[in-house]
């Protein structure tokens, strides 16, 4: 494994952005996650649609809540476009799912991974360098009042509720971390990014673990 | 909620009735000072650790914060296979 690794510095990974009031993480990580495989491949980097997947991922709950693996499952199940979040902007509430002809262009996925790879981060940190940004859910109880530095205390993993992305690593210092990028803007955090301690499954960041495939 | 129809999904359990008053507010900022207090005061030497503090969440209760941004539902995943080591490609 290389000492760090940042997908961010191969250009595949998009702005922060915000959910602001709308509880919809689940669907940020998810669409993160296929626009950074995309751009992998070979596709232009752009934002694609938050609120075709909040509106349409018939199994969740839009802002009120959802799943990461239910909303793979339908991408996937459902081969779903994709649009650009030009063509289908982000609200921060809840609305009737639009639907595009056939032939409009988007991006889906072929399938994806879902794995537990607590106590095995080093084989997630192989399958961040194999498959790209990695779909996590957190336990963000504590990322209320995080300001900056390496996540190490104080954040259990006890009960999964924040979805985000890790986009790379760096064991370079002292506290080896993982690179997380969130969804409440870039005032927050690093620059929208925290930084996990790796190898203790801090935050249970290692519990609930997808990659994308395109 | 937008014409959903649909429950107010999972973990709903703080449902704000308007906008917050300014008691509140204040009342939720002096909480987070105390706890900022706290969670910095537990590791000090620690020269890489997290730094916790004001920002733009300081005005909630943790369970306004948790009521509105944290709403993934948490799923099962199965283990990753021990006996599985992943080779991995070059990255170019």
């Amino acid at each position: 494994l290389p000492v760090r690794f940042d997908w961010r510095e191969k250009h595949v990974v998009t702005q922060v952005r915000n959910q602001k009031m709308c509880g919809g993480c689940w669907a940020f990580s998810v669409v993160g996650a296929v626009e950074s495989a995309c751009a992998i491949k070979g596709e232009p980097l752009e934002d694609l649609s938050v609120q075709q997947v909040i509106d349409c991922s018939y199994s969740n709950y839009g802002c009120n809540g959802g799943s990461t693996l239910s909303a793979l499952n339908w991408l996937n199940k459902m081969q779903v476009k994709l649009v650009k979040d030009s063509e289908y902007p982000f609200k921060a509430q809840n609305g009737l799912c639009q639907y595009f002809s056939v032939s409009h262009s988007g991006f889906s996925i072929k399938g994806y991974s879902a794995y537990d790879f607590s106590d095995r981060e080093d084989e997630m940190a192989k399958a961040l360098l194999t498959f790209g940004p990695l779909i996590v859910v957190v336990d963000a109880v504590s990322w209320q009042d995080y300001l900056g530095g390496v996540i190490q205390h104080h954040c259990s993993s006890g009960e999964a509720n924040h979805a985000v992305l890790v986009t790379g690593f760096d064991t370079t210092g002292s506290t080896p971390y993982w690179i997380v990028r969130n969804s409440w803007g870039s005032s927050w955090g690093v620059d929208g990014y925290a930084h996990v301690k790796m190898g203790a499954n801090i935050c249970g960041i290692a519990d609930s673990v997808s990659a994308v495939f395109v | 909620d937008g014409g959903r129809g649909r429950g107010a999904g999972p973990g709903a359990t703080f449902s704000r009735t308007g906008p917050p008053s300014r008691e509140r507010e204040a009342a939720a900022f002096r909480e987070s000072l105390n706890r900022h207090r706290y969670l910095n005061s537990l590791f000090p030497n620690e020269n890489s650790t997290a730094s916790y503090g004001i920002n733009q969440f300081s005005y909630l209760f943790p369970e306004e914060f948790k009521a509105i941004y944290l709403r993934s539902k948490p799923s099962r995943f199965p283990r990753y296979p021990t006996d599985l080591q992943m080779s991995i490609t070059n990255v170019s």
